[in-house]
């Protein structure tokens, strides 16, 4: 069990900087996504109302799926480790701060660039978050079975 | 790359300017996406997303300006924390958790006690309903009523750490061992919680401990112990109020 545990915190680990990481690109590419709709005309944000003001609006999620829980799992927000820091350098690269804080000067080629270098690192990102959760997921419910079947007790936690 | 970031940095420390300000709000914000949406996974649906990103905006605001880039901190790891901050303040001060619930909460905590003090043990649900005069249903839906805020709301009521930093449960007992400064008090905290929960009785001791430090969502613990995810809530619930009262007896 012990075993066990310790690959989970590991993957947890990982897939806490991963979905860190994926969550960033979301935000960029969202960002980015905004700009180019808002060039285009539509979307009802005047073009003088700088990007700040919609940050809210651009930066929160969809309606997650029918049926989930609130608090069905507990989730820390937790500092981001080596794995982050170093994805975030190479989102950078892609995608750097620059040309991000100063996105109305890019061109409208630019723009579909840097949206398409953003959206294919963000794919990748949530992609394998999700083969870590399946890997997570899978781990959990073996040691939930063994909490069932009287092979592990809480008391050697606590 | 970096570099330019480096830049923008020094030139902002040198000489704030609005415009400098706002490339680093910018390039730094999807950091409020992070927060914001690990808080809200504990909220109810209800709850507006964008409310709690520009809460966060304010944290990370402060957060620029008050970072010191000679400290050798990265600012990531200072940023998220006073951006969680914000976020748990601002839901705090416009107490979005119904006053009737509160009331409710508290003198399910006031039973509990007063019962414990008496058997010398944790209180069943039927002792507890007894106690307040309603019946198993109705108290059964007043932890229904208090999960369904978001456990959040419970965690919130559970939040210790005067330093600086608001520890919530979830906090304290996550399996990361990170952040500078307060891992001593979260030791501390860590152990005087684990000596509580071993207090409780045997079904509230399995929810926390699998939630909490084996990290098992409410389904999966459901699986364990052969009951639905809503009935865990409900012990989940139940246990959080009880480990409240007994840290504040
Ligand atoms: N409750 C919950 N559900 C989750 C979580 N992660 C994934 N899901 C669910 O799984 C679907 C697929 O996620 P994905 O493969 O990461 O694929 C995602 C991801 O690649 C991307 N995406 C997700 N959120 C954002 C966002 O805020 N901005 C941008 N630009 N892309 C996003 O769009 C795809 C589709 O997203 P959705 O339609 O929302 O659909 C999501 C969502 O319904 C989670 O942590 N909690
Ligand atoms: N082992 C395991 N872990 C999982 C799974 N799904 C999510 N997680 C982890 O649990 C955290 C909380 O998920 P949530 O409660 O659904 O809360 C999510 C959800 O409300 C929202 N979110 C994230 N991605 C999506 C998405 O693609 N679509 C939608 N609609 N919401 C999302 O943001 C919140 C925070 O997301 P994250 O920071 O990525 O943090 C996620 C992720 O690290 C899973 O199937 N297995």
């Amino acid at each position: 069990l012990e075993q066990l545990r310790r690959i989970r915190v590991e993957c947890s680990q990982v897939e806490s900087d991963i979905s860190l990481v994926r969550r960033v690109s979301q935000g960029r590419l969202d960002i980015v996504g905004h700009e180019s709709t808002r060039r285009s005309g539509a979307g009802g944000s005047d073009a003088d109302t700088p990007v700040l003001f919609d940050l809210p609006e651009i930066l929160s999620d969809g309606p997650a799926p029918s049926g989930s829980t609130p608090g069905a799992r507990a989730v820390s927000v937790g500092a981001p480790g080596e794995v982050a820091a170093e994805l975030v350098k190479s989102l950078d690269t892609m995608a750097s701060p620059s040309a991000l804080s100063n996105i109305e000067t890019l061109s409208d080629g630019d723009l579909r660039e840097l949206f398409e270098r953003i959206r294919s690192f963000e794919v990748e990102m949530s992609s394998i978050r999700r083969q870590l959760h399946e890997r997570i997921d899978a781990i959990q419910s073996e040691i939930g079975r063994r909490y069932r079947d009287g092979e592990a007790s809480v008391d050697s936690i606590l | 790359n970096a570099a330019d970031l480096d830049e923008v940095w020094t030139r902002y420390k040198d000489n704030p300017t609005q415009e400098d300000r706002d490339q680093l709000i910018v390039y730094y914000a999807p950091l409020v996406k992070y927060v914001a949406g690990r808080i809200a996974s504990g909220l109810p649906q209800n709850v507006d997303q964008a409310d709690l990103v520009s809460y966060g905006m304010f944290g990370l605001i402060d957060a620029i300006t008050k970072f010191d880039p000679e400290r050798g901190f990265k600012f990531e790891t200072y940023a998220i924390s006073r951006i969680k901050g914000a976020v748990l303040d601002e839901l705090r001060s416009i107490d979005w958790v119904p006053r009737s619930v509160r009331a409710k909460a508290k003198s399910v905590e006031r039973a509990m006690t007063k019962l414990e003090a008496v058997l010398h043990r944790a209180p069943t649900d039927e002792e507890i309903a007894e106690e307040l005069e309603m019946t198993m249903d109705q108290l059964l839906g007043i932890y229904n009523q208090i999960s369904s805020l978001g456990i959040v709301a419970l965690d919130e009521m559970l939040s210790f750490g005067g330093g600086g930093e608001s520890l919530t449960l979830g906090d304290t007992l996550a399996d990361r061992q990170d952040g500078p400064g307060g891992m001593y008090e979260r030791v501390e905290m860590r152990q005087m919680l684990a000596e509580a929960i071993n207090k409780m009785s045997e079904r509230a001791k399995i929810v926390l401990t699998l939630y909490y430090y084996e990290n098992l969502t409410l389904a999966e613990i459901g699986n364990v112990l052969g009951v639905t995810e809503s009935r865990v809530c409900q012990i989940h619930t139940k246990a959080v109020l009880q480990l409240r009262s007994r840290l504040q007896a």
